[in-house]
């Protein structure tokens, strides 16, 4: 922390005077910019990212004025949860998602959580089509609707227990790490996953291991399985589906 | 396999720290523009530049496509303390002291620094991303020829 900021903190523990509020969160501002870039990737193209950084401002005024420098984490890990967790509350206050999108998913995810219950595995399009009563066709545009590629998408919908959220992109790049520190519940939630993977389609393993393992994209996977780019779509939201109603059990 | 996954984790886990540093020293640099501009303009409100921290903070972004997705995840990678230490030198050592007080000579040359640290930023992350890129590249040949699967890696 360079000498300027320290005075700053300084100066707000002692008066909450808003001119010092202001400068330290021009100070921190850059944090956003940071998140914001993060939180916008996958996003659907109707999304204004500036936007996004005005959310995160919100969340960042929030860690300010909550930080409490006595606990030992640093400030900038703290404000970045909050900024995350800002941007991610705001675009679901604005129904980033359309309802009638989040209502389809949900049919969706209860259809494969009752074949997979049903088979022990990660149903076909045709099974699964088959159980919603629609057309492959259908299923599959609407599957090539719901892009699951953004830390939103992926994040929002994991609220377990008392409001915290499973970041599923992390867990799923953790998943071959072992970490020193992991909690009961991270290596839990590992566990499930592991035994989910194994039981989707070879190509949906395929899909999240150059994915979320390789670090590729969605195009260049598609590229590799040799697919169209709405059908790589497909497969990764319904793979991610599978995986997602495994951990809400 | 093992080996090549090692050693791209480690670039990674570097990449994971320059980028932020990177994004961080941007958005440093572009308000410290606008400020400079203000400056010149002879006002001086920190409301104002508040207000225009979207319009600031994300001006080089551009709609995004959710086929050229990448998995991120968004946390304060160790890597880049060191990093925001040689940042901070860099402030210190141009001495000024506080948002208000600053020179409009010292600020423009505190910001040039700046810009040219962050150039050195981009220039490392285009190597690691180079790095990353082949190695992730002969990972998906062995993908695609039955060496590597995703069931070894669970
Ligand atoms: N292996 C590999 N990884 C790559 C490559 N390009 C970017 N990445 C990594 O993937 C993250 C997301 O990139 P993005 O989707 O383009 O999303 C980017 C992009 O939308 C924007 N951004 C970052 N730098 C620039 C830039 O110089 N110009 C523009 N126009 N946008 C940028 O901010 C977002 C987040 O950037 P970061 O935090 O740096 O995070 C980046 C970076 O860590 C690549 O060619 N190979
Ligand atoms: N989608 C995507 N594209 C990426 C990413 N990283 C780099 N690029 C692309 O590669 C170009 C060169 O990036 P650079 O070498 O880091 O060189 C960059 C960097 O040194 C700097 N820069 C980038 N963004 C910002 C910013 O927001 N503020 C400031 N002050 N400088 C920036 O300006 C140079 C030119 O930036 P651009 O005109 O945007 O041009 C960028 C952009 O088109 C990424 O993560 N995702």
């Amino acid at each position: 922390m360079d000498r300027e900021v320290r005075a700053l903190w300084g100066r707000y523990a002692d008066a909450r005077d808003p001119e010092v509020r202001e400068q330290l969160i021009l100070h921190y501002a850059p944090l956003v910019k940071y998140v914001a870039g993060r939180v916008g990737v996958g996003m659907p193209s109707s999304v204004d990212h500036a936007d996004l950084v005005s959310y995160g401002v919100f969340g960042l005024m929030d860690a300010i004025e909550k930080f409490d420098p006595g606990r030992g984490v640093k400030f900038e890990t703290y404000a970045v949860t909050r900024i995350r967790g800002s941007i991610i509350d705001e675009l679901r206050a604005v129904d980033w998602v359309p309802r009638s999108v989040r209502s389809q998913a949900r049919k969706i995810e209860a259809a494969i959580q009752h074949l997979v219950h049903l088979r022990g595995r990660s149903p076909t399009d045709e099974e699964l089509a088959e159980e919603l009563d629609l057309e492959v066709s259908e299923l599959q545009d609407a599957l090539a609707r719901m892009a699951m590629t953004s830390v939103a998408a992926l994040d929002e919908t994991l609220h377990v227990g008392d409001g915290d959220r499973i970041p599923l992109v992390e867990t799923l790049q953790d998943l071959t790490a072992v970490l020193p520190e992991e909690s009961v519940d991270d290596a839990a939630t590992k566990a499930l996953l592991r035994e989910m993977i194994v039981r989707l389609t070879e190509r949906e393993q395929m899909v999240l291991g150059l994915y979320y393992f390789e670090g590729m994209t969605l195009a260049q996977v598609g590229e590799v399985l040799g697919v169209t780019e709405s059908r790589i779509c497909q497969i990764h939201t319904k793979a991610v589906m599978a995986l997602r109603v495994k951990l809400l059990e | 396999n093992e080996q090549v996954r090692r050693a791209r984790a480690e670039c990674e886990r570097e990449e994971a720290g320059v980028s932020y540093a990177r994004r961080v020293l941007q958005g440093r640099i572009d308000l410290l523009r606008v400020e400079l501009e203000r400056r010149h303009e002879g006002g001086h409100d920190l409301t104002t530049l508040l207000a225009d921290l979207p319009r600031i903070l994300a001006s080089d972004q551009y709609p995004s496509d959710p086929l050229q997705a990448r998995a991120v995840n968004v946390s304060v990678p160790e890597a880049a303390e060191v990093l925001e230490a040689e940042i901070d030198e860099i402030v210190d050592r141009a001495g000024l002291d506080d948002l208000g007080g600053r020179d409009a000579d010292d600020l423009a040359q505190l910001i040039e620094e700046l810009a040219t640290y962050e150039r050195y930023l981009s220039g490392l992350r285009r190597q690691l991303f180079e790095r990353i890129d082949m190695l992730r590249d002969e990972l998906v040949q062995r993908y695609k020829d039955g060496r590597a699967s995703v069931g070894d890696l669970l």
